[in-house]
């Protein structure tokens, strides 16, 4: 009910449950740029593996017996260099990799048919990509510039890897630095600009319904989740460029909830860096959020409580540069 | 968050602002 302003301290229990080394995926050939974690498999059985990027390649990793990982499948993409991993939610046998030089140039997929036994790779779009976004139920939305003017499209997947439908979003006038799907509701997706305002785009009719500024306190904020609940817009974002500061240290993630019909916003919960330990990189997945602190530790926090539940310190091969 | 900090609250919200917005 109450807006907290929560000091970041990590819970004595974290330290105690924090997280744990299990496994290590090593390609020293190949330094990593970005890792996610894909469903895989055949005949009705998948399991969770994992894809990890360099430049120039792209590794599928299995989980073998017992506890460690086997490279199952290598892809070779050696004209434009891999900038990041894209995450499709639900989806099985499919990668989908953004390239690009310093900007996002295309995004390609990478597919696996179990009846051909064979990887086939697939252009889904080119341009000068500034943002992009997996959504459930085979969803791909991106914003391209030119110098003219800003493109937001949605792309339905067919399974064999093409483009089933495009439905263009009505742009707003700033450049759209982020997306991220709203929980529970399949049409609406949020979007953050550059002028750092949070948008609300209807996906079925492409209409832009309502741009809201986020406040000054924390500039060129990040989008990562959004839920609806009780009438109001939750969002989380992440703040690159905030400032370290005596009552709140520094700030990770913030929950912000807006109300949509008014354009109105509150501070509904904020998770902040251990105490002299800045730190940017992160990620957000349902409600726990991620972040590499320059120490070289990784933190995760319960967004929703503003809580840091674990720590994982440097570990003996060297310090953790991406947490997702 | 109370309302009077926030506006009045619509649980409709998406419908009502997708019926407002121009096509």
């Amino acid at each position: 009910d109450v807006a907290e302003q929560l000091t970041p301290v990590l819970l004595d229990s974290a330290r105690e449950e924090g997280l744990q080394l299990v496994s290590e995926l090593k390609d020293p050939w190949a330094p990593c740029v970005d890792v996610s974690a894909v469903w895989w498999g055949a005949g009705g059985r998948r399991e969770l593996c994992l894809v990890t990027a360099s430049e120039s390649a792209l590794s599928l990793w299995g989980p073998l017996p017992p506890h460690c990982w086997g490279k199952l499948y290598t892809w070779h993409l050696q004209e434009v260099p891999v900038i990041q991993i894209v995450p499709l939610p639900d989806t099985c046998n499919l990668v989908c990799v953004a390239l690009g030089e310093l900007e996002i140039g295309e995004i390609r997929l990478l597919i696996y048919s179990s009846e051909t036994d064979s990887f086939k790779h697939s252009l889904l779009k080119t341009g000068n990509i500034k943002a992009v976004v997996g959504l459930k139920d085979w969803r791909l939305v991106s914003s391209s510039r030119t110098m003219q003017e800003q493109q937001v499209e949605m792309v339905s997947l067919s399974e064999s890897g093409g483009s089933k439908d495009r439905q263009t979003l009505m742009p707003p006038e700033e450049t759209v630095t982020a997306f991220a799907e709203v929980e529970g509701m399949r049409e609406a997706l949020v979007g953050t600009t550059a002028g750092n305002s949070v948008v609300v785009w209807n996906l079925k009719t492409g209409q832009l319904l309502r741009k809201m500024h986020i406040g000054y306190s924390y500039p060129a904020s990040i989008c990562h989740r959004a839920y609806s609940d009780s009438g109001l817009l939750f969002v989380v974002l992440s703040h690159p460029h905030g400032k370290e500061s005596e009552c709140c240290g520094s700030p990770a993630f913030g929950v912000l909830a807006f109300n949509p019909r008014t354009g109105r916003s509150a501070a509904a919960a904020s998770s902040g860096l251990p105490p002299g330990q800045p730190g940017r990189q992160g990620d957000v997945w349902d409600t726990a959020g991620a972040a590499v602190l320059t120490s070289g530790a990784v933190a995760v926090w319960d967004l929703l409580r503003g809580r840091c539940t674990a720590l994982l310190p440097p570990g003996p091969a060297g310090h953790w540069a991406l947490a997702r | 968050c109370s309302e009077s900090d926030l506006g009045p609250i619509s649980l409709n919200w998406f419908e009502e602002l997708s019926a407002e917005a121009p096509p």
